[in-house]
């Protein structure tokens, strides 16, 4: 009973690799090798035979590269949009462990990895030992990060936002695209004030649109909430923002994936009153990720 | 109020111990933490001035200890990366904005940053504390522990290692938005409670003060420096703050914070900022302050006394005329006391000068009249104040032949009710016995026996 | 520098510094 061998995924320069967390579906998070879209995907697929003397017939062995998206309500329909296939093993008998190498050259991938509340796109290995009763899989999961360039102007967002008479700001957050590891800087100068204002903080809310249409589901959340002034001020104070994003879990901004989601940030500025009162201002922002000084070129043909 | 203290002095024990046994263990992101956490307890708005005060001092008395940890670290290099960046990440800003103090200090003294940028960064970053307490405590804290680490030297010694220019900068920003604060404090809260406010604001005037005692302090700042950059910039914020409570007491600190040379360079600016005060404000104590210490300034061994081109006694006259011109319910003993400060003035300074102190009775007189003074009772405060000046004359000149010669003296001697009249005639007449004061003429025989008629009929 | 990152912000008149809250 049980798997009559184990399949291993040896995946070439793992232990020079950097690896990535990623979050999954239970909310745990493990490491995974970290590609890049171009990079070639290739190692080695070890067959263990469970008994040494064993036989092993088989219908053949392959391998797939995919990328895939999961709408986690719509459990059913897997969308792939990288589908790659290697043919290791063509049918035949297993008397020993054997090993096949695999290569899947300068792959494209497309989109980062993501793991949402409604969503998760993914990127994986899958080995297939296709036998009489049931095939034997194995899968192998690995994180794939989108790098982005920006060019050097970044415009600012400068607004002014009021409630008539009653409360007047300027805002100003220093660019509309930040990578991960940025710093939003900013001000917030108030022209009037007339309500008691208790404090005020800066909030970064993750939108996930999954799904498109009337059925498409939104979730919100607040990955952080940053207070940035204590107490009530007069006219003309100009209060400092300056808010780090690596304190932060936070993805790139991911727009319209293959039609399928996307995930977008807000900066929502909140003031709160003396009677808990809230006033609020959202703003998007994009966030991208940048690439780090001290990563390899990737392969070129 | 003792409740709540000592609860939030529970937390603030507890943390600190956990603090300190992370950083024996050299868990510093941990110890970061409970820091945070007793930093956190800065945060409440149910304690008293007071009690605010008590939970500050344990805490940062705590987090000293932090400091010098770090500053032992950072000297052994074993620099932690990016701590200035680390302790922004946490979420509330006053446990964050205490760190960023207590790291940027470090950072100063081990030269990891340009210390002017840093001092520079942390006074603008305060702004985010509006709330007038914990801002005051706050900017309390940044002007404590900057205290041996502001640049004093004329010109920067290393790139970016700052001048006094950056620390005159610091400190007045920093008193401006203490003194904001400060000012504020008033509005809060219901007018029922406007006493007590202006108690609380009284009781925290000393944090507004060190500023100006950090002022003080720079070595390199000169008298042309006091003049051009630092006491203008003082008193913009003090005439434009319209609050009595500030203007009395920062306009007494300026004068005992700082050198008396620097009074005496600066006696106009000073003098027309006290004409544009709040009209509650006392003003004659201020002046009298003043005149009281140029006058110890200039009598005092080994002073150079006043230099001629300062006429110290006319400035002060026409001020105090400005101020009795203005101030239509300045009460007589007021009148007095100003007179007598600078009768003072006249009798330490220009000793020779009787016209000056016969100026200064005539002006008294004529104040008296047009404050329609006519009978002054014995336990007065007119009657002490005023006998207060009659007497200075004779302790400080010790010769009653020059009373003699003042036209205004016995005028207002003759003010007095008998009792006081024949207390300051029986003084002078001892005088006279103690120093063996003969008189020569029989013309001044009779102006005495005349000065001195309340004893002889 | 990244940590010590302000924007240049707008001085406040001593007027509207002083004044009451409105």
């Amino acid at each position: 009973f049980g798997p009559s061998a184990e399949i291993e995924i040896l995946l070439d320069g793992s232990d020079t690799r950097k690896t990535a967390e990623l979050k999954l579906e239970d909310g745990r998070k493990e490491r995974f090798p970290l590609y890049y879209d171009g990079e070639t995907v290739s190692g080695k697929v070890n067959v263990v035979l469970k008994k040494s003397n064993g036989k092993l017939e088989h219908q053949g062995i392959k391998i797939e590269f995919i990328g895939q998206i999961d709408l986690y309500f719509d459990r059913g329909n897997r969308h792939e949009f990288v589908s790659m296939v290697r043919e290791l093993a063509r049918p035949g008998i297993l008397t020993q462990n054997a090993s096949y190498n695999f290569e899947f050259v300068n792959v494209e991938k497309p989109y980062e990895s993501y793991t949402g509340s409604n969503v998760k796109l993914r990127y994986y290995l899958r080995v297939s030992m296709v036998k009489r009763l049931s095939d034997l899989v194995k899968e192998q999961e690995i994180c794939v990060h989108t790098l982005a360039q920006y060019p050097d102007l970044n415009s600012s967002i400068k607004m002014e936002v009021g409630i008539e008479d009653c409360l007047h700001i300027e805002f100003e957050y220093n660019k509309s695209k930040y990578h991960l590891k940025d710093v939003i800087v900013g001000k917030i100068y108030f022209l009037l004030v007339r309500i008691k204002i208790k404090h005020m903080e800066i909030q970064v809310i993750k939108r996930e649109i999954a799904g498109s249409g009337p059925n498409a589901l939104n979730e919100n959340e607040t990955l952080a909430k940053f207070e940035i002034m204590d107490g009530a001020p007069v006219r003309g104070e100009s209060i400092p923002i300056r808010l780090f994003l690596s304190g932060y879990d936070l993805t790139p901004t991911m727009r319209d994936i293959n039609k399928k989601f996307s995930v977008k940030y807000y900066l929502n500025l909140v003031l709160v009153d003396e009677e808990e009162r809230r006033y609020f201002k959202q703003q998007e922002v994009t966030l991208f990720r940048k690439a780090d000084k001290k990563r390899r070129p990737i392969a070129s043909n | 109020q003792e409740k709540l203290l000592d609860e939030a002095l529970s937390v603030v024990k507890l943390q600190a111990f956990q603090m300190k046994r992370c950083l024996d263990k050299a868990k510093l992101m941990d110890a970061l933490k409970h820091a945070s956490n007793m930093l956190g307890e800065l945060r409440t708005s149910l304690l008293s001035p007071k009690s605010y005060y008590e939970l500050y001092m344990l805490i940062t008395d705590e987090m000293r200890h932090l400091e010098l940890y770090l500053l032992d670290e950072f000297q052994k290099g074993r620099r932690v990366q990016d701590l200035y960046e680390l302790v922004q990440y946490a979420g509330n800003i006053i446990p964050r904005l205490y760190l960023l103090i207590t790291v940027g200090v470090v950072y100063i003294k081990c030269s990891e940053i340009s210390r002017k940028d840093i001092l520079k960064d942390l006074v603008e970053m305060c702004r985010g504390v509006q709330h007038p307490l914990r801002g005051l405590f706050l900017r309390n804290y940044l002007l404590q522990c900057t205290k041996n680490v502001l640049p004093d030297c004329v010109e920067e010694e290393q790139e970016d290692s700052g001048s006094v220019s950056d620390s005159i900068d610091f400190v007045l920003l920093n008193f401006s938005e203490m003194n904001k604060l400060w000012v504020r404090m008033q509005h809060q809260g219901h007018t029922r409670e406007r006493d007590r406010r202006e108690q609380e604001r009284r009781e925290l005037k000393l944090l507004v003060g060190t500023n100006l005692v950090r002022l003080s302090q720079l070595d390199t700042i000169d008298v042309q420096r006091y003049r051009s950059v630092v006491l203008p910039a003082v008193l913009e914020q003090v005439v434009n703050c319209r609050d009595a409570l500030s203007q009395d007491y920062v306009m007494e600190c300026i004068i005992q914070v700082f050198p008396d040379e620097y009074h005496l360079a600066t006696l106009q600016d000073f003098l027309q900022a006290c004409a544009e005060l709040n009209p509650a404000v006392p003003v004659k104590n201020i002046l009298i302050s003043l005149i009281n210490r140029l006058s110890a300034f200039a009598t005092r061994d080994g002073s150079n006394g006043i230099p001629s081109d300062i006429p110290l006694f006319d400035f002060f006259s026409e001020q105090i005329a400005k101020i009795i011109e203005n101030k239509p319910d300045l009460s007589p003993e007021d009148l007095v006391s100003l007179q007598a400060a600078l009768t003072g003035l006249a009798l330490g300074v220009y000793k020779d000068r009787e016209d000056y102190v016969d100026k200064v009775l005539e002006t008294t007189n004529s104040g008296l009249d047009k404050l329609g003074v006519e009978h002054i009772n014995d336990h007065s405060n007119l009657s002490r104040e005023l006998m207060k000046l009659l007497k200075l004359p004779i302790d400080l000149w010790n010769d009653a032949l020059v009373l003699l010669r003042l036209r205004h003296y016995s005028p207002l001697l003759q003010r007095l009710d008998s009792p006081t009249k024949k207390s300051v005639s029986a003084y002078l007449l001892q005088n006279m016995l103690n120093n063996g004061t003969l008189v020569p003429s029989s013309e001044q025989v009779e102006q005495l026996l005349d000065l001195v008629r309340c004893l002889v009929a | 520098a990244a940590s010590i990152q302000r924007l240049q912000h707008k001085r406040q008149t001593l007027e509207d510094a002083y004044s009451p809250p409105a």
